[in-house]
């Protein structure tokens, strides 16, 4: 069946929804067939993808959400939307997914819908991606008891290391408890900035903590991956021919390995 | 007394810490006596000045954060450590605060604990300025319960304003129900690349949604901003004589006016 990644960092603003995006499209141009579903309550992977999403209207999109799904009030195949001309598929988020948060705390196997939702799935996917919310409460525990691979963006700054402690305690109880088939495999550096010191030297701490899972492939910091957002596109929509699109083409080939997704 | 400064945004990484270390010296080179308060059970704001607090022991810090005044088990002032060279002064942070978040929850009165401390400390300081966790949980409010102005970091990116509309209601909330004399008189563009496009549109955008309030002074991204904190020192310790140092000097001169701070 599909391969489930969560790309998960409780750290707001590290990249996790860009890469989601950009990776789910690096991926659909090596020909995987992938859906995206946006976990957080900001949507924000919903909003920039807004005005692409195929039968999208506002009232359509607001009423077929991972919400939804999670309070099986629908089932998942009824949430998803194309994303017109970049060949992958949507499932949207909403603010009400906060409240549904709350409320679902007292659902028995709280931490199973989303797993649930996606083992009745009847509609063929070769990747699932998972964007997480900035925290590693009930939504972000969903996706790592629904997940088959881990994905963590963290940006290259001071203090980067510092919430990996708690994010790899986490994983490991989700591992004992709830589901021993996830497995962690990347550690991705984004935003990136090459030329000074402290980029460089976070990066090489990353590498020395976690040898075995950061990435060869760093993702810089560029202008025209902050700017496709605002256009509705993946960065292959924004500037296809730039490095930028070059760098997550070589991210996505070595995550094809790492993540044993052939 | 002193006037209370909260510095809210429940987005991550959008620059609050490192605004509110650099604002409390820029003000304290301005003859202000400053005192910071880490509320952030990551507590960056305490990591990353760790080495420059006198008589700040690893142990002694840990055995006296805000979370000892939160729970009522020190006064503030016990609490309190000069951070050597900057002129200014810390109550720490420790990742134990963020189990507190859960327990004080069940507390009469839960988000009024940290004006109780306040209201009963007996240093004398101008302003206190309040660092916020990226949330706005039971920490947030207490913060915003507390304070007598707000100041909101926004980073200009796509989708800052989406925040905005939430933060907003928030501390609409609190001024009918907890303390009607909570004012926001700023909001700070933080982390603006000039020379995109996007950074000048998200900043206008945000003058139209905010016109009273966006400060003139905009916080460029700045290499020397970022790397201040690995140092252990505010921008004033790192590159007192580069343009970042300017730019905090002219917006602490310019929150003077719109916070009333004289
Ligand atoms: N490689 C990059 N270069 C430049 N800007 C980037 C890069 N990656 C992400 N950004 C920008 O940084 C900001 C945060 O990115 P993003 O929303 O993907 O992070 P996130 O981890 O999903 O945030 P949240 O925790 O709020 O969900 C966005 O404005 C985005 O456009
Ligand atoms: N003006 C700036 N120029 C360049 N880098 C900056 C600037 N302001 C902040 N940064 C960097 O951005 C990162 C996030 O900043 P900071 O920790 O202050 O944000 P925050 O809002 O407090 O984050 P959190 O929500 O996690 O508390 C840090 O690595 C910091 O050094
Ligand atoms: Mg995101
Ligand atoms: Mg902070």
């Amino acid at each position: 069946r599909e391969v489930r990644i969560a790309f998960i960092n409780q750290k707001g603003g590290v990249g996790k929804t860009t890469l989601v995006l950009n990776c789910a499209v690096g991926w659909a141009k090596l020909g995987f067939r992938v859906l995206m579903i946006d976990l957080d309550p900001q949507a924000h992977l919903t909003l920039s993808l807004g005005d692409s999403l195929a039968e999208g209207s506002l009232e359509r999109i607001e009423h077929n959400t991972i919400e939804s799904a999670l309070r099986r009030e629908k089932p998942l195949s009824e949430c998803i939307f194309e994303v017109v001309g970049e060949g992958v598929s949507l499932v949207p988020s909403h603010i009400d997914l906060s409240g549904a948060e709350g409320e679902l705390s007292q659902e028995l196997g709280r931490e199973m819908l989303l797993r649930d939702a996606l083992d009745t799935l009847d509609v063929e996917f070769d990747l699932i991606l998972l964007d997480c919310p900035p925290s590693l409460g009930l939504l972000s525990l969903n996706a790592l008891a629904a997940a088959d691979e881990v994905v963590v963006p963290v940006q290259a700054e001071y203090l980067a290391l510092q919430g990996m402690a708690q994010l790899m305690k986490i994983i490991t109880l989700v591992q004992e408890r709830l589901h021993p088939g996830l497995q962690w495999n990347a550690v991705v550096p984004t935003m990136v900035d090459p030329r000074t010191r402290l980029s460089r030297e976070v990066v090489e701490e990353l590498r020395r903590h976690f040898p075995d899972q950061v990435t060869r492939t760093l993702i810089p910091s560029r202008v025209k991956v902050a700017e496709a957002p605002s256009f509705g596109v993946s960065i292959f929509g924004h500037d296809p021919h730039g490095p930028a699109a070059g760098e997550i083409e070589d991210l996505c080939q070595e995550l094809v390995e790492r993540l044993s997704l052939t």
